[in-house]
This record gives structure tokens, sequence and C-alpha cells, in this order.
């Protein structure tokens, strides 16, 4: 349903970080939570993409792909053992 | 491993063994399930300190403790599972180590081929003894535990990735898989993009999924993309039927053996009242039927091992388990529980053809340990993913293929060689197959390259290992897949087996910078966002400049004949032109350009046809011109180009496809 939450990797455009932020971090934590009240980060990525991965519901990943300087919203993806 | 040094010519080291410490500055990074460190391939002994780049560490947890697990070879082992426990719920640590640790053997496997110190004695019950080695056996080994009892996540892969790029490692080896997603969609692209920018080389398995078509993962171009093949090594049993014939199979059973006098002998689907019973399927046979006998299986649906459980289980003394039509001939050895052999499908039917026809049915089967010498090998393991490549056709893939058939490698302490809960056995060593064992092969002769040639680009690498790939036999006949019995195609073995004496010396490369990646992207006709999420680049495509795949300096060609976009003449030929820049590696040489297909309707112009290079570094730039008739959608055909200067050849497979 649209409240179930599943695992997004949400990647930014660090250069369009707005000034009033310091760190990237602060700027995707301001992010999300603009968008969700009980969504936490799993990880943030700071070299093979920027960004952060969380538990989100359709909805507010949508929400968080409108958001200024967000790139991309990719559900997470199950990949096997070879 | 313990034959595929020699099967690949490394057994004399022949100049790819780096002595000095530089050499050992190399870091192989494996994202798999962990690593059991107190088995003897991650022996440090003779390994000079950690080198002063590397800003990994070990991640210390409760059945790990970094002070002792880690050492000057084995100087990363981290876990991700948060996007795992954010999936499943939290990890139950009395079945799985929340800790590098590795309870499946997966990863001890792939990280020990790849890298693995040298181990004298080294062997499964006897089997495939030797001195154990990896490929870069001098390298450093950096593990990332990214998978687990219930997959691996992508959020956890790009963790791994983005930690790994971080502490320094100079080669990523990822022997697992997804389903075939855009590449700005597919995680372990968008890292592997990022990492291939900091001068990582990135290889991952082509997958399991072989024979069928366009079956394969992991195609993005800055990966190094790997399918399998056998070596020259068998683990031979006989199967003797009461009818006097004589079948061979393989297997890697060790223990009692069964009496001397044959058995009477079963077919699954006839002890069973289950309509797939035939598969030997857990709780599907009829105890009072099998019991005291040997019973035919039938491959597929439940691991091959387990069904040697449940005959076992039932009361069955041995099993003799048959390839169907999806796995043809191919053969794979297994470390059963119970006296089993493997047998292809044409034995397999005979086996089946007798024990339903013969009222007394018998049989004995009898083992043969280790033989090598195997010929023909290499051949196409059936389980290899295919190409073409559904993502990018214009891309060939896979790269190349590597020994990925009966690999014995280092093992988990925390789980039999079965892999099997049932399985109380425990070993060193395991020998088992997949793409996911000749990935790591592959990774760790990147990491010898690297340390030959610390300035080369991971395209330089790549391209060095394709270009030097052989796709013949020594008499000259065509690399042969197992699953036809026919010679492979490109979509099968790519650029063909890896040559890694050679591919030390390539003589030139087809090089390729970020900023050729970056026109690819555009030559794909990616948005901004879509170029943004897949290099972490503000980065608008040139609407001036001609963007196109087939300008792309892959070190192989895939030439797809659409008519209807590059448009044809009266005669209804179609004409597709490639262009490629050589760089050259080696000495001054002057190399001329000879091509072959296997279809005289496609006619192929390479201009020049020689090129001279007097220095290092020197680039000089080739057009190819493909010409061909229509055919009928769906057909495709192939060749090779060959640049040679007598000394070095730098070979490039081409695909034709007709869509």
């Amino acid at each position: 349903g649209a409240s179930a939450t599943k695992t997004y990797i949400v990647r930014f455009a660090r250069s369009e970080m707005p000034a009033e932020f310091v760190e990237h971090r602060h700027w995707y934590d301001a992010s999300l939570q603009a968008v969700s009240d009980s969504a936490a980060v799993l990880y943030t990525y700071d070299t093979v993409t920027h960004g952060f991965s969380a538990r989100l519901t359709p909805d507010e990943a949508e929400a968080l792909g409108n958001r200024p300087g967000v790139v991309a919203v990719i559900p997470e993806t199950r990949y096997q053992l070879h | 491993t313990t034959r595929t040094p020699e099967f690949l010519g490394l057994s004399s080291d022949a100049g790819l063994q780096p002595q000095s410490d530089s050499g050992t500055d190399v870091v192989v990074g494996v994202l798999d399930t962990g690593v059991w460190p107190e088995i003897r391939s991650y022996d440090d002994s003779g390994f000079g300190p950690v080198p002063e780049t590397w800003k990994g560490g070990c991640d210390d947890s409760k059945n790990f403790k970094a002070a002792v697990a880690c050492n000057k070879k084995l100087i990363g082992a981290r876990f991700f599972s948060k996007g795992y426990e954010a999936s499943m719920g939290p990890i139950d640590e009395s079945k799985e180590s929340k800790s590098p640790r590795d309870d499946d053997g997966h990863g001890t496997h792939t990280s020990t081929t790849a890298a693995g110190s040298f181990v004298p004695d080294a062997s499964l019950f006897g089997f495939a003894s030797g001195t154990a080695r990896g490929m870069a056996a001098r390298a450093r080994i950096a593990v990332y535990k990214v998978c687990w009892a219930g997959g691996c996540f992508s959020s956890d892969i790009l963790a791994a990735m983005d930690k790994a790029v971080e502490d320094g490692v100079n080669v990523l080896s990822l022997s697992l898989g997804g389903g075939q997603a855009d590449y700005y969609r597919d995680g372990v692209a968008v890292g592997a993009f990022a990492a291939m920018e900091k001068g990582i080389l990135v290889s991952c398995s082509a997958g399991n999924a072989g024979p069928g078509d366009a079956t394969l993962s992991n195609v993005a171009p800055w990966i190094t993309t790997v399918g399998a093949g056998t070596i020259d090594r068998d683990f031979p049993a006989f199967i003797a039927l009461g009818n006097g014939k004589n079948y061979s199979g393989v297997s890697l059973y060790s223990g009692n053996l069964l009496p001397n006098e044959a058995l009477p002998l079963i077919y699954a689907g006839n002890a069973t009242n289950a309509t797939n019973g035939n598969l030997c399927l857990s709780g599907t046979l009829i105890p009072e039927k099998v019991a005291g006998k040997i019973v035919l299986c039938d491959r597929g649906v439940s691991p091959r091992v387990q069904k040697g459980f449940v005959v076992k289980a039932a009361g069955g003394l041995g099993m003799v388990l048959s390839n169907t039509a999806i796995n043809g001939e191919e053969l794979v050895a297994d470390a059963h529980i119970l006296p089993a052999a493997a047998v292809g499908e044409k034995m397999g039917n005979a086996i089946r053809s007798y024990a339903l026809s013969d009222p007394a049915p018998t049989a004995t089967i009898v083992f043969a340990g280790t033989k090598v010498g195997v010929q023909p090998s290499p051949v196409v393991a059936a389980f290899s993913s295919r190409g073409p490549n559904a993502i990018t056709p214009g891309i060939l893939k896979p790269d190349l293929i590597a020994p990925g058939v009966n690999i014995l490698a280092g093992w988990s302490g925390g789980v039999g060689p079965t892999g099997l809960a049932s399985d109380s056995r425990r070993t060193e060593f395991n020998i088992i197959s997949g793409t996911s064992m000749s990935c790591p092969h592959v990774s760790g002769l990147a990491a010898l390259l690297k340390g030959a040639h610390p300035d080369w680009s991971p395209a330089a690498i790549k391209s060095a290992l394709m270009t030097t790939a052989y796709d013949t036999y020594k008499g000259g006949d065509q690399l042969l897949d197992i699953s036809t019995g026919k010679p492979a195609t490109p979509f099968d073995v790519g650029a063909g087996h890896v040559d890694p004496v050679r591919a030390l010396d390539p003589g030139l490369v087809y090089d390729l910078s970020v900023e050729d990646y970056l026109g690819f992207l555009c030559a794909l006709g990616y948005t901004p966002l879509q170029v943004a999420a897949m290099s972490n680049r503000n980065f608008s495509c040139d609407s001036g400049k001609k963007h196109t795949i087939s300008d792309f300096n892959y070190p192989s060609f895939s030439v797809p004949f659409q008519t209807a976009i590059f448009g044809g003449g009266a005669s209804g030929v179609t004409t597709v032109k490639h262009t490629r820049t050589l760089t050259n590696v080696g000495t001054p040489g002057i190399y001329k350009a000879t091509v072959s297909t296997s279809t005289n309707d496609v006619k192929v112009l390479v201009e020049p046809s020689e090129l001279s290079f007097e220095q290092q570094g020197e680039k000089k730039t080739y057009t190819v011109t493909f010409s061909a008739p229509s055919q009928p959608s769906g057909s495709s055909s192939f060749g090779r180009l060959v640049w040679s200067d007598g000394r070095h050849t730098v070979s490039s497979p081409v695909a034709f496809t007709w869509t």
C-alpha cells in the first residue's frame, strides 16, 4: 500500500547544495525531513555517489524526487551471488 | 587455486610475479559474503608493511577480532548490513555473523582465488591436490561483506563500494549480479563508474543464466564482464550398469565406497508419488522403494548436493544425477554426502532407459580421483551467461572468459563443502563452479598487470586482457561451447579466454578516459539528470558534437545492422563505420591489420591498414567500414580484427547482428 516503505537510494547533485548548508549531510537530512517525519538515513554516500539511502513510502520517494538538487531516487535492488 | 595458475601459464611466473615491495602494494577489494581469516590462504609471511596509501581497516566485532583476523595480507575486512536488515529484519546472529566473518564460503573462495597466498598440500578430500594460490598471490586483500543469507542489497553494495574506493583499493571484484537495468539505476554500475574514475579496475561476473541468449548482467562498458570456461582438470567417476554398459561422469565424493557387487538401480520417478519426484526433492522419495539402492535423480529445482541428502535420508546407498536438456553435457562435480556421480543428458537418458526397461536393473559407481590434461580445454560452461548485450547492443559482452568450472579455493570453516546446514564436514578448501569463480581470476590477473604497469588506466588493463585473449585452441580450432558442442561465438566468450602472460605485453591498447565514458552516456541519449545520476557531475552533452557508440574506443566491435536507422542503398547494402584509437604501450613497431569473418557477405575495410608507432604513448586512429546486405532479422555473424607487428597480436572480436 501507499504507506508501505521500502529502501530507496537518493542521489544528489552536490554542486547544487544551497548556500545555507555547510555540509552535504545536513542538506540530505533537511531534504529527507521535508518529505518524511519518520524516515531515517541508512547510509550516506560520499565517494562513488552523493546522497543517501533510506526507507521511504512511494509518496515520500516521489516527493524527494521533486526536491531541488535530487537527480535520482532509485528503489533498492536485490543482487545474487553468481 | 591448484591448477589454474599452470593452466594460465603462470607456473613459471613469466615475470608477472612482482617480487619487490612495490608489487605488493596492489590491493584487491572483494565484495562478497565475507572472509574466514583463519585459513592459510591469508598467511602474511613475507609481506612488508601495509601500503602507506591504504586508509582501510578491519571491523572489530563479536566473532571477528580485527587484531587477530587481519594482518599484512588481509588488510581490510568490513561488513555492510543496514540495507539488508532494513528490508529483511534484524540479523539472527545465531545463524549468520553480523561481522566480516564468512558463514557461506563464497567470499572466502573468491578472495583467495583472486589473491590468496601460496598454500602447499591443499586439496578437497584429496581431490585437486597441489599448492593453492591466488592469481595475484603477492597482492593484498580487502573484503567487504555485502551478501547475507537473504541476498545482497544495492544500498549495502553501494556503501561498500563507497568505502572501498575511499580505503584505496586498486581492483574491485564483484561476483554478484542483479537484473538488467539501465546503468544509472544499477548500483553496481554507478559504483563502478566512480571507481573507474579513480583508476580502479572493476571486474564482475557475467552471470550463470546461460546458455540462453541475452542473459548477461554487469554489462556497463566501464566494467570488465567475465564469463566462465573449464580447465584441463576433471574428477571422473564411472557408472557400470548391469547390462554391461559403462558410462562416465564426475564426482567429488570421498568416503565409504559402495559394496563391490552391483546394487539395485531405481529411477527416482518410479520411487515417488510426487509428480516431480524424479528431481529427488525433499520428502518425495518413498523409503521402501529406494532403500539399499542406487537412485537415478534428474537435475533441477533443488541444489544438486541436496538431492544426495534426500536419497540418503530415504535409505538410498548411492545416486546418479542426470543432466536434462537445460544443462546438456556439462558436468559439474560436487562433494556429495553419499557415493554419487553426475552424468550428462545423453548418458542420463541411457541410464534412465535401462532403469525403466530392465526388470532388475543394477549399477555400480567407481570413483577415479583427479585427472589433469583433459582436452579440449577450455570449453565455455553451459551456465555462463551469453550475449548479446540487452542494455547496449552496440557494446559486445561478455568481455572475456576465465576458469570458472570445478575451481578449488579457500572455504569457510563455518559450513561444509556442500553449503548445506546438514553437512557437518569442514574443509579448508572447496571446489565449486560459476562465473563467481571466473571473475576473481580476472580480478587477480588485473592486479598483476596493475603491479607491473602502475600507470595503466583501468581501460588499458582491460584492453590488454581482452586483445591478448585467445579464441582458438593450439591447433587452430575455435573454442567450443559445451552447451552445443559447437564452436563458441563472441556472444559466448567475448574476446576469448584470458592469457595473462600475453596481457603483460599487449603492444597496443584501446584506452578510454572518463570523458570518453561521458561521451558514451551522451551516445545513449542520457538526459543531463541521468548523466548526473550516473557520473556525479554536472555535465551537458555537447549538442554540436556527434556522439556515437560506434566511435567509442572499446576493444571489441558490435555491429548491429539496422537498415531503418543507417539507411540502405538501392542494393540493400548497409554500411556502418567504427573508429578506434590505439595507444602504443610497447616498443616501436609497424602493425598491419587483418580481418577474418565467418561469412563472405560482410565486407570489412580497415583504413589505414598499417599503423607505425615510434614511441611509447603514441596514438593512432583508424576506421573500419563494415558493409553487408540485408539479412533476416535475428541473424548474426562474427569475425575478428587483428593488428600485428609480428611479435604482438592485438585482437578484437566482431559481432554482426541484423535487427
